[in-house]
């Protein structure tokens, strides 16, 4: 699985996300993270992209969830984003998301994502495994 | 407040034991997909644009899970899923089951865009896209190698495997049975 998230210095959200699914999968599968709210959802206050075990990630409404936090209950970013991954079944889920504000956060409960991220004030992350 | 981006490759049980050979070319097209959206908001594209464009990017690389490099079907055919979404409009567009588009992300824009609907799936999606005149090609663009090797791990340990995790040899058996990353989802 493969996605992006961006906002611009007007607060202007996307994300897309693109896939093949999984290994071995059953013709006619449907099933993954680039679903609209599972794995994919962006409104005016952030842009999501999941990547991970599709049925877990559409079970959990990760993208949306992530939203949903931050338009209802006021979390950051950041906090929204870890309480969704923390919640889903360990070594399922990674997300990169970013706000309209420019923030940025990419959490996971797998042993890796590859992910990258920069924003407008230089910084600049790549990152492969957990914890780095 | 200012621009910011972030992108991903697929998440999965990536061991660190992962070969060099293996995970530097990944962390390179990381590094270049992110310059390039970098770029296209330094130039003041819209962040849809600039999704598309990074995603576009990223499944046209081999190693990544989606367009070239797609994964396979039991069958050992590909099945290829993109969505977009504009987050000010919530404006969005999926298509699911595709064999023959070069860029999924693409002809799901499309679909958000061209069509009074959010998803298409298999006959359907196929049809859009030859209606549309986007680029297309024969399945075997997009299967590889490695993944008609991580197929051939997957059905002798009858199972599933998400992105990178490394392939196994049999049910229960969690001793990698080569040095590979095998895909999931």
């Amino acid at each position: 699985t493969v996605g992006c998230v961006a906002v611009d210095g007007h607060g202007n959200l996307a994300t897309a996300t693109s896939t093949g699914g999984f290994v071995n999968k059953m013709v006619g599968r449907i099933g993954d993270t680039p679903i609209v709210g599972a794995g994919t959802y962006a409104n005016k206050f952030c842009a999501v992209s999941a990547t991970g075990k599709g049925e877990a990630i559409i079970r959990g409404t990760i993208a949306r969830d992530v939203a949903a936090l931050m338009e209802y209950k006021g979390l950051s970013l950041k906090d929204a984003a870890k309480y969704v991954v923390e919640g889903a079944p360990s070594g399922t889920t990674g997300l990169i998301a970013v706000s309209a504000k420019g923030e940025v956060t990419m959490p996971l409960n797998t042993t890796g994502m590859y992910r990258a991220c920069a924003t407008e004030d230089g910084y600049t992350e790549v990152a492969i495994w957990a914890g780095e | 407040m200012g621009w910011a981006i972030a992108l991903h490759g697929g998440a999965g049980n990536i061991p660190r034991s992962l070969p060099l050979e293996r995970g530097k070319p990944r962390e390179a097209a990381i590094r270049h997909c992110l310059q390039i959206g970098v770029d296209a908001l330094k130039a003041h594209q819209s962040p849809l644009d600039v999704v598309e464009l990074v995603v576009r990017e990223l499944e046209n690389h081999p190693n990544f899970n989606a367009g070239r490099g797609s994964v396979l079907t039991s069958h050992g055919t590909v099945e290829m899923e993109a969505c977009i979404m504009d987050g000010n409009t919530k404006r969005c567009g999926a298509v699911s089951g595709l064999t023959t588009v070069k860029n999924a992300i693409s002809l799901a824009r499309l679909v958000m865009e061209k069509t009074p609907h959010i998803y298409l799936a298999f006959d359907g999606a196929e049809a859009f896209a030859r209606e549309q005149g986007v680029e297309m090609l024969d399945p075997t663009h997009f299967i590889t190698p490695e993944n008609i090797e991580r197929l051939k791990q997957a059905k002798e340990a009858n199972r599933v495997q998400l992105d990178y995790t490394q392939p196994i040899k049999n049910v229960g058996d969690e001793i990698p049975v080569s040095e590979g990353d095998g895909q999931i989802g």
